[in-house]
């Protein structure tokens, strides 16, 4: 399909079987064709795909296919920000962080894996503002749950059965933490998460002897020993 | 094109690895 006919099935409001078929070829098509392509299919592709997921998310009963669509759009936007374009689209737009803010579910272990790398990546190339907007993303996603913000990415370091949504968790709690300038920032993220259930499960986390894991418990003690030196 | 594109891979071996993180300290 050419990246208008994309946009065209998109709007359509095609069936959710039609839609899981529709965003694999999407995921694909974004992946192998140039930068031009992606570029013709994002002027109005985009926001058809946050439309999409908003609606997913919204949903209040999720069917098996919800979630299978949930995740592949997550990958879409993966593949779409994969080149200078589309992640500048991403990182200027508040509501693709607001939705993948959303998407953070630790019931969906694979998706919220791939949300959270994203967001990371996101909050290591973004100008200074970007960890106050990625904040405030989790913060009002958090809102919607009744939940404390850091809540549900704790949890996802709880799920022992699922070590590469760990290592992926701990990856952003560094990406989170290690953004701010002031040394009085740091600090205060890195107590939340610890008070929000981190302190207790880091040694589970120490014990497992992942080598992808260690690199990012390491990064952490790090980071909060020469926190605890400028102090 | 090529060297607009694998900005996201690149970004996530970078954190995978922990490079990234070095390199924001200094």
């Amino acid at each position: 399909l050419s990246s208008q006919e994309y946009v065209h099935e998109l709007r359509s409001g095609i069936s959710e079987e039609k839609l899981l078929n529709c965003l694999e070829s999407l995921r694909v098509s974004l992946t192998s064709n140039p930068v031009s392509w992606v570029n013709n299919f994002g002027h109005e592709g985009l926001g058809l795909l946050l439309d999409v997921l908003e609606k997913l998310l919204d949903k209040r009963q999720q069917e098996s296919i919800d979630k299978k669509n949930q995740h592949k759009l997550i990958q879409c936007l993966k593949a779409f920000m994969n080149n200078k374009y589309g992640l500048q689209r991403i990182l200027g737009d508040e509501r693709s962080l607001l939705l993948l803010a959303r998407a953070i579910d630790p019931k969906q272990p694979n998706m919220m894996t791939e949300t959270v790398k994203i967001l990371s990546a996101i909050c290591i190339v973004g100008e200074e503002n970007m960890l106050d907007k990625i904040l405030g993303a989790i913060t009002i996603a958090a809102e919607r749950n009744n939940g404390e913000r850091f809540a549900n990415i704790v949890e996802g370091l709880e799920n022992h059965e699922a070590l590469q949504l760990q290592v992926a968790c701990m990856q952003f709690i560094n990406a989170l933490v290690t953004s701010p300038e002031e040394l009085d920032f740091r600090v205060h993220l890195r107590n939340e998460f610890l008070r929000c259930g981190l302190k207790k499960i880091l040694p589970d986390l120490k014990e497992k002897e992942n080598e992808e894991l260690d690199i990012q418990l390491k990064v952490f003690d790090e980071n909060k020993e020469e926190d605890l030196i400028e102090m | 094109e090529g060297d607009e594109t694998g900005v996201m891979d690149n970004l996530l071996e970078a954190l995978q690895s922990g490079e990234a993180f070095r390199d924001r300290r200094k």
